[in-house]
């Protein structure tokens, strides 16, 4: 059904039996996004957070389509926090059981993930090195079979990297895409406040959907806001105010609360009017902090990867209105 | 690089489903 909305709180399996190990808790939601009828397609904002080992937690955080009616798929993995702070990465994903009559489903995760990848992919150097790391070892051994002199061996090796460095330029030009010199990467911390307002004339964050009547939650799990919160530099209302937080936040948690944010940092102040920052992960907003990842960027912030830790500095628990100290970094 | 390989349990079904619809038809 195009259009509809799941909240999930799914649990994450060490085997696709149902009593098998518990080791985590797939929270957040997934959109069904195909007008094809003869596909059922999702967009999923998910946060796979884990509860057991080295792991425990630790989530990463998938945005991506996954076209659930074909047998293998990819999804895209692009944040993370904890031991996957900075990831990026994929997950092949393969329907392990389904069961056509009530929807339910065991989906197998495969995931590979790459921290901090840009300091392989930054710099022509680096990614020189990189090759020659992998492509040595193979002239070593095949210069000392054949000829059994090691400072012969050394001589052809020079050559042989710099043939390598000269191919591994020219085979990046094609004519539909090229590929540039990247540029050093700045790290920038911003320290600001969110004031997420819910309840008086002119709340800042509204409902937008919930489950049925009969689903009492005491989490409130599937109920949507859609906010437009304002930034400012201090946790005063009335202080300078630094941009706009706008989107989508979801209960998705059935036994704590925890939300599922799909947020936008639109930045008005400065320098950085104009620039954005993404951020898609899971806040246990009764955590004293958490840490949520930022996934992407626009303007001064393009390509900016990082974290955001959050504090509560003021809550109504009647009225839910919260005002939240957000210290971010990022690299971009 | 970490690999992960695990097992997701979407219950639609019974009186605790671990989904729910929230919006849409």
């Amino acid at each position: 059904p195009f259009g509809s909305v799941y909240a999930i709180d799914d649990l994450l399996k060490a085997g696709p039996e149902p009593d098998s190990k518990t080791i985590g808790n797939a929270q957040g939601l997934y959109l069904s996004s195909s007008q094809d009828y003869s596909k059922f397609t999702i967009v999923m904002c998910v946060d796979f957070g884990f509860t057991e080992g080295k792991l425990k937690g630790s989530s990463f955080s998938v945005f991506s389509r996954n076209p659930v009616t074909e047998a293998d798929r990819e999804v895209a993995v692009v944040g993370g926090r904890g031991k996957f702070r900075m990831a990026r990465g994929f997950a092949k994903v393969k329907t392990s059981h389904f069961n056509a009559t009530n929807g339910d489903a065991v989906l197998e995760y495969k995931n590979s993930k790459r921290v901090n990848l840009q300091f392989i992919t930054m710099g022509s150097y680096v990614v020189n090195l990189f090759l020659n790391l992998t492509v040595l070892p193979v002239f070593l051994v095949q210069g000392q079979r054949r000829k059994k002199m090691v400072k012969a061996t050394l001589v052809l090796l020079v050559i042989s990297l710099v043939g390598v460095m000269q191919w591994a330029k020219s085979t990046n030009a094609e004519s539909w895409a090229s590929r540039l010199e990247a540029e050093k990467e700045n790290v920038t911390n911003l320290q600001f406040y969110f004031h997420d307002i819910l309840s008086g004339k002119n709340p800042t964050a509204i409902k937008v959907a919930q489950p049925s009547a009969d689903n009492k939650s005491p989490t409130l799990f599937g109920s949507i806001m859609m906010a437009d919160d304002p930034l400012t530099e201090g946790p005063d209302p009335s202080s300078k105010p630094v941009g706009r937080a706008q989107g989508i936040y979801g209960s998705a948690g059935q036994n704590e609360l925890a939300l599922i944010m799909a947020m936008n940092f639109a930045f008005t102040d400065g320098i950085y009017n104009g620039s954005c920052i993404s951020l898609l992960g899971k806040n246990p907003a009764m955590n004293p902090v958490r840490e949520m990842p930022i996934v992407g960027g626009t303007g001064l912030f393009r390509f900016a990867r990082g974290y955001a830790v959050a504090q509560t500095y003021w809550l109504d628990v009647t009225t839910g209105d919260a005002i939240v100290g957000y210290n971010v970094t990022v690299v971009h | 690089v970490t690999r992960l390989h695990f097992f997701l349990h979407d219950i639609l079904s019974g009186k605790n489903p671990s989904a729910v619809k929230v919006a849409g038809s």
